[in-house]
């Protein structure tokens, strides 16, 4: 996946059996944003792999203060390419405990 | 403490905390 310059990792200990899970995002390089993040802390939220879409989040980070419309889609691409590492890491490993 | 929660409207729950040095890329 390309450097966004937005960090998206796993929050806590993937089992591939939860259908939630938590994540962490935050700005590595805010010079590849184009409006200013409103802190430079970690957010972690939860998110459904089943019911949501990275699009979702973005949007509601946007609505919630944290960064700028214009930067929706490098947030959304960022929390995208976790969530699809994520998906084919379960479809190679499944869940890990029967 | 360091952490702040933002609720957005349609209910996710957001909690920041701040970044580990080690994980900030060099500005």
């Amino acid at each position: 996946a390309e450097d966004t310059g937005v960090r998206v990792e796993l929050a806590e200990e993937d089992h591939g059996r939860k259908s939630s899970i938590a994540l962490r995002l935050w700005v590595e390089d805010p010079k590849k944003l184009k409006g200013k993040p409103k802190d430079n802390g970690a957010i972690e939220f939860t998110f459904d792999l089943e019911k949501e879409t990275p699009d979702d989040v973005a949007q509601e980070m946007i609505d919630s203060g944290f960064f700028h419309e214009s930067d929706l889609k490098i947030i959304a691409k960022s929390i995208r390419d976790r969530v699809a590492l994520i998906q084919w890491r379960r479809d190679r490993i499944g869940p890990r405990i029967q | 403490s360091s952490f702040t929660q933002v609720v957005h409207s349609a209910g996710r729950r957001f909690i920041v905390s701040p970044v580990p040095e080690s994980r900030l890329k060099e500005q």
